[in-house]
């Protein structure tokens, strides 16, 4: 039965987007097949999947016009990758979402169906803790979060944490932390090692060993639409997301 | 009476929060009075001019609670600077605002007695579309937009334009781009130099010359609760907020 990831954090900017897109791809090499949901409004996911988000049904659809969640996937030029997309419709959607009944489950209720097609399903959010990133906590199994090298990103981890809190109580009593990433790690700066001390001493073994340094080549890659694994495999960027596939399946064995 | 601006775009991490900062602290140092107010839940904008936002009346008591804006402004350690802070409390307002009356202009009502205190008003926003940021939108005279130099900061630009037309149509007639300022330009990548030229392509003269470079100092500083013109003044990063304050008073004589 697949297990269904959250990438989430609400700090902007942080890798949730370049995080699911590369160990999507990478898990797909090594034969796993895997499901992108996005749930962000800005529909990042399927641009830098080389994938057309203006067209077919998306997560909108999925969310507010109960359609079902197998009609939007879509396959991907990624071996092993499969995507529902996203688009500007829905950033009404939080509005939208707010008198629906049981409004924080949909996504859920959704996604049930496909849990038996997937080794993983992982899902992309939004850079908000409103009722899009409530409904992905809310479906999920696990929740992985990317955790950018920089000051304001430390700032915001206990906001999460608490959320992810009241979330277990209230919405998804099995709701568990499947890790902790660190990104765009500089290792010239003291800033980056200093964030990654603490970042460890509080996670301690939650925070995976891999750590994704900050390379050119992963922002470079979206704008030909593939992942890092397709664009430059030997970067340093590709080798690691490499390395957290690989951490990711010894602890999804 | 002073201007409103707010500095706004839904692409997470693109430093909304750190030209609103610096820009303020420059035209400070100027002799301009100058008000920050966050509506971004995170509450960057306090630690990065080293004030508490857990104490105080902040911004979510202005929006739900109606008290006075007056009431929640605070001094900074920056010459010139008063902040009105945010905090966790606001990341509950996206809900809270979506049945009150007149739920796009409560911001714009609770700031008018403020604008003869000051010469400048700036709005931190959240990475999102939400009801937050059209509150900005609808109390604002200009918006800033920050763009990363990144292929998916481009990505969302059409989205903002879009949402910044129907504000304009529908809630705020008189809305202006008051510019697009071009940030962590990383001058040894093609990527950057090509997201320039789409930007100075697409914008033309809205474009701000000054364009500012990635640079590590800029993201040491909120650490230490000041602005880059306290922590180091002589830095590429100082530099370029100095020569934007600069173009910015051009446009605003
Ligand atoms: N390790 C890295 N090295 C260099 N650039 C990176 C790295 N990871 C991500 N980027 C770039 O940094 C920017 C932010 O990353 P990304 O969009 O994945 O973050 P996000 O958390 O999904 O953002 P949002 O909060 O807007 O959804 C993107 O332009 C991306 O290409
Ligand atoms: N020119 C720069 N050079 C290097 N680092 C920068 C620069 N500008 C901002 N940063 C750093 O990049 C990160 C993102 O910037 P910032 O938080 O200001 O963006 P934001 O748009 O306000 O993010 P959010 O969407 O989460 O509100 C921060 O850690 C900041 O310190
Ligand atoms: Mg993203
Ligand atoms: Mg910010």
């Amino acid at each position: 039965m697949g297990k269904i990831i959250s990438v989430a954090n609400q700090k902007g900017g942080v890798g949730k987007t370049t995080t699911v897109i590369n160990l999507s791809a990478a898990l797909g090499h090594r034969g796993k097949r895997i499901l992108l949901i996005d749930i962000d409004p800005q529909g990042n996911a399927a641009s830098g999947l080389g994938v057309n988000a203006q067209e077919g049904v998306t997560s909108y659809d999925i969310l507010i016009n109960e359609v079902s969640a197998e009609s939007a996937v879509r396959k991907t030029a990624t071996p092993g990758v499969d995507i529902i997309t996203a688009n500007q419709d829905l950033s009404g959607a939080q509005i939208e979402l707010v008198n629906m009944l049981a409004r924080e489950s949909l996504l859920k209720r959704a996604l049930e169906p496909l849990r038996a097609s997937y080794d993983f399903i992982f899902i992309d959010t939004p850079p908000s803790l409103g009722l899009l990133t409530v409904n992905a906590l809310t479906a999920c199994d696990t929740v992985l979060i990317p955790i950018q090298c920089e000051f304001y990103a430390l700032e915001g981890i206990a906001q999460l944490m608490t959320n992810i809190k009241m979330i277990k109580q209230n919405l998804n009593p099995s709701l568990l932390i499947e890790g902790v990433c660190l990104t765009m790690y500089d290792s010239r700066t003291n800033l980056s090692r200093e964030v990654m001390e603490d970042v460890v001493a509080h996670f301690k073994e939650k925070t995976f060993k891999s750590i994704i340094p900050r390379n050119i080549r992963l922002s470079e890659a979206p704008s030909l639409g593939k992942p890092i694994s397709a664009y430059s495999p030997e970067s340093q960027g590709a080798q690691a997301y490499e390395k957290l596939a690989d951490e990711f399946l010894s602890r999804n064995p």
